[in-house]
């Protein structure tokens, strides 16, 4: 038997958005842990990598492992279904080719129940080696969701560059160039607003503008967003989901001019 | 031109 109950659903809603666009389908792994998935885009560019912890749930009960295959436009066509201050349950048994999601209104004065047809996947899953990054930057995820945003109308791809002195975004095409510089924020009223940047080297990388455009659907989910860089290596985003768990996603850098 | 790899380039399948 599984079965999550998650008081503030509109997280899982947000989860949703989240990876819709860049995910058709996907495995949520449960375990007494909590729950976990990692899938890849299609073209296997980017990977999202989810995490769940069970102590963020009020109730949480998975006597064992199970795998749970599910189609994310019908996942979400579910979800849509709950208002924003429901509480949501996930739940299965073992063994079971469905799912039920159970929305109960704040006073639950309306309780609704929905079985979603699961399915086999056969998704690869990749080692990810632990990594210290070169560069680590935190900056506000609506800011990082605008300059996505504003440098997409400039070419296909952001160069992002980070020094000592700060972070610096860049985009050039066929109508010029774009370059924004975000400066480490010396002191904030609120943490979220900050700019922190954590460098051991200077590193710059080329990332395409669609995927990162897709990162920040999760931007609802954190104020502040998490972006380490490696040479050679993929980028990682990072959003923070309170105290359950997190998002990450992996973005394979682009090579050449 | 620029090209982008794959995430199996960087890591291994388990």
């Amino acid at each position: 038997m599984f079965e999550a109950r998650l008081v503030q659903g509109a997280l899982l809603k947000k989860v949703m958005e989240a990876i819709k666009e860049l995910l058709n389908e996907a495995s949520f792994d449960c375990a007494h842990s909590g729950i976990l998935l990692q899938a890849m885009d299609n073209s296997h560019v980017s990977l999202v990598s989810l995490n769940l912890r069970r102590e963020g749930f009020d109730k949480y009960r998975c006597d064992r492992n199970l795998v749970m295959g599910m189609n994310l436009s019908s996942m979400s066509k579910i979800l849509k279904c709950a208002s924003n201050d429901d509480i949501i349950t996930m739940k299965a048994q073992d063994n079971a080719d469905t799912v039920t999601f159970v929305f109960e209104s704040p006073k639950q004065e309306k309780i609704s129940d929905y079985e979603m047809k699961l399915t086999n996947l056969d998704q690869d899953h990749l080692g990810i080696p632990e990594t210290e990054y070169s560069c680590v930057i935190k900056l506000p995820s609506a800011e990082f969701a605008r300059i996505c945003r504003d440098l997409s109308q400039f070419g296909e791809s952001i160069v992002i560059s980070c020094t000592k002195e700060g972070v610096k975004f860049s985009a050039a095409g066929d109508i010029g160039t774009a370059n924004i510089k975000l400066a480490q924020t010396a002191t904030v009223d609120k943490e979220e607003d900050a700019v922190m940047v954590d460098m051991q080297e200077p590193v710059t990388l080329t990332f395409a503008c669609k995927y990162l455009n897709m990162f920040t659907k999760a931007t609802p989910l954190s104020p502040q967003v998490c972006l380490s860089m490696s040479p050679d290596v993929p980028l990682v985003v990072e959003y923070k989901i309170e105290d359950i768990g997190h998002i990450r996603y992996y973005l394979a850098p682009r090579i050449g001019d | 031109a620029s090209t982008q790899p794959t995430l199996n380039d960087y890591f291994k399948s388990k």
